[in-house]
């Protein structure tokens, strides 16, 4: 516990250090947090506890709960491109996605991006058969320029009014891999103007403070237009998107919690601030 | 190495030449905020930091006519104490064959790495059978077949529709009539806190009987390691760890909190996506870089 001398009680800072700590939100953000509350907060309020945290909880709140339109899907097609580090949960997620679209009534067509993975390209036409739309893929390790070019000609010519962009997981550290990501957003771009429209970057609950960095490094490769937050079914609480929204004004559009079809949620900063805290 | 590391975190405590009560208190301030932004658990560093400062601030850094260099000591040896100090070593010279089961979150990289152990296993000599034993994510029986074609060795021919703990009892039996003498058993990625999947880890284990349970964890996973390495440990048993991931640029802070908190061994460390990409885990290494 820091330089709360006057103020803050050194007990409640511990609390409620250990809690922002413990769900991620990192130690810097913890003490920029907790440092605000001096300004915010009377003599008295600083020495209630139930004061302080909705304070906090407010605070917190007002970071996470960016504005962001629903997704345009009047592009003929909008295309969105799903990007991240190995294992968050892209294809997973771009099979929520469609089958949520395609109930919906909208005509989507995936582009199996990934052509590197064993078995990437299979578990995406899996998902495309349980969502109910086409999944474009191409040879066995073909390059994912032209298979992405090809999905997206396709959902042209089929008047569909969303393709979903599979890619390779990577890890934003590997250069040739962060420039075939700026390749493949050129080439989306070449098959049809102004795409990708939404650049989706997926994040793990359970990822600590690499994810920053990963949201920083991705951003400054392609643009990244908002966030996915997954696997906050678990006891992950996912507090990293709270110095991810401070710094890069990214907001989160999606969350995962849980690995079926229908386990896809629209971003709710109450909820999510409600989960840090309990 | 890990003594020029810590130096350099308190470089500022050094111009002071002897080392003070008060300064000590700034050194493991800064060692606290390096440790917690490396994704060390909470709680492991508070134990870590309350460990060192009794030891620094008693006799043993007191009566030293070199505290800082004491000092550093006391931290590098705290360290070594959890990380542990050299690499430890898979047993194989056990009457074959040796079973070992992955099992891990959600994407932690338990195929990836089943097929990298099963080609370091064959390189030593062995001629090792996988399982794939995940039925529930779309193409995971696939994705081990193709690693398996890869690295050129043989895989259980699993059939979509079996259930986890009949695969094991088959491949059990597989393994014994072709006379494989390793059986590395991929398994789904679960949450510890899903009980059906968990029962079903349970009775896969029972039936197994592994010599070797490995708790396959993401370099990059944050304060919930503690979380994920308690639950596995309590619920299933934990005999050593695989970290992977770790050609990222994670400090890897999970590693010291799963040692602290399960004391299993850290075996090997995934350090890309090919099947070459794994090699022995060195403690002091991660040690160096955890603490930045
Ligand atoms: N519990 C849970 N699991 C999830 C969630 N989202 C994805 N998963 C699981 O996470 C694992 C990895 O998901 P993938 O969709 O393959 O992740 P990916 O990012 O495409 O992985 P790569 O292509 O290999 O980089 C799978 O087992 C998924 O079922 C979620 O919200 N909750
Ligand atoms: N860069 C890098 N990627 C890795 C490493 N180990 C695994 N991966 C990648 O991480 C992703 C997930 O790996 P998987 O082996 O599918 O993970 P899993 O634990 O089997 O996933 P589930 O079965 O869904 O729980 C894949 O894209 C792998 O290529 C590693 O050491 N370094
Ligand atoms: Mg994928
Ligand atoms: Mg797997």
């Amino acid at each position: 516990a820091v330089i709360f001398g006057r103020g803050l009680d050194e007990g409640l800072v511990d609390e409620l250090e250990a809690l922002l700590v413990t769900s991620d939100i990192g130690i810097r953000t913890a003490e920029k947090l907790l440092e605000g509350l001096k300004q915010d907060l009377s003599k008295q309020e600083l020495k209630d506890p139930a004061a302080v945290k909705k304070r906090l909880e407010e605070k917190i709140r007002g970071i996470v709960a960016q504005k962001v339109a629903p997704l345009a899907l009047d592009k003929g097609p909008t295309v969105l491109m799903v990007i991240g580090v190995n294992g968050v949960g892209k294809t997973t997620t771009i099979g929520k996605l469609a089958a949520r679209y395609t109930q919906e009534g909208k005509k989507v067509v995936l582009a199996a991006g990934d052509t590197f993975r064993a078995a990437a390209v299979q578990q995406l036409e899996i998902w495309g058969e349980r969502a109910g739309c086409v999944v474009v893929k191409g040879p066995n390790e073909a390059d994912p320029a032209s298979v992405i070019f090809e999905a997206i000609q396709k959902a042209k010519a089929e008047k569909a009014d969303l393709c979903i962009c599979d890619t390779a997981g990577r890890l934003h550290t590997k250069v040739n891999l962060m420039e075939e990501l700026k390749k493949l957003k050129r080439v989306m771009n070449k098959a049809h103007e102004g795409a990708p429209h939404e650049v989706l970057l997926v994040l793990d609950a359970t990822t600590g403070q690499n994810a920053i960095t990963q949201a920083r490094q991705f951003k400054e490769a392609v643009e990244v237009s908002s966030l996915a937050l997954t696997k906050l079914d678990g006891t992950a609480k996912g507090g990293v998107v709270v110095a991810i929204c401070d710094e890069l004004g990214l907001p989160v559009r999606y969350i995962g919690i849980g690995e079926k079809v229908d386990d896809l949620r629209d971003f709710n900063a109450d909820e999510f601030v409600g989960a840090l805290f309990e | 190495n890990l003594e020029d590391k810590l130096s350099e975190i308190l470089k500022k405590v050094r111009g002071h030449g002897t080392l003070s009560e008060d300064n000590i208190k700034e050194a493991l301030r800064d060692v606290r905020l390096s440790l917690l932004e490396a994704d060390v658990h909470f709680t492991v560093v508070k134990d870590f930091i309350n460990a060192v400062k009794e030891r620094a601030v008693g006799q043993e850094v007191k009566a030293s006519l070199t505290p800082t260099q004491d000092f550093i000591r006391i931290v590098s040896e705290e360290l070594t104490k959890i990380m542990g100090g050299r690499a430890a070593e898979l047993d194989l010279k056990k009457k074959p064959p040796v079973i070992i089961l992955m099992m891990g979150l959600q994407g932690s990289g338990k195929t990836t790495t089943t097929g990298k152990l099963a080609l370091r296993l064959k390189g030593q000599g062995k001629k090792p059978l996988v399982v794939p034993a995940d039925v529930q994510r779309p193409a995971a029986i696939d994705q081990l077949k193709t690693v398996a074609g890869q690295v050129g060795v043989d895989c259980y021919d699993t059939k979509p529709g079996m259930k986890a703990p009949d695969i094991a009892k088959l491949a059990l039996a597989q393994a014994d009539r072709q006379g494989q003498d390793v059986v590395l058993v991929d398994t789904a990625g679960r949450l510890a806190i899903d009980l059906e999947l968990m029962e079903e880890l349970r009775e896969v284990k029972g039936i197994l009987n592994p010599h070797y349970t490995l708790l396959v964890v993401d370099a990059m996973t944050g304060q919930d390691a503690v979380n994920v390495a308690t639950e596995f440990k309590n619920q299933i048993g934990i005999d050593g760890v695989v970290m992977t991931k770790l050609d990222g640029d994670a400090r890897g802070g999970a590693a010291l909190s799963v040692r602290a908190v399960t004391g299993a061994p850290i075996y090997f460390a995934g350090i890309g996506e090919k099947m070459e990409a794994l090699e022995v885990f060195y403690p002091d290494r991660i040690a160096q870089r955890i603490l930045g």
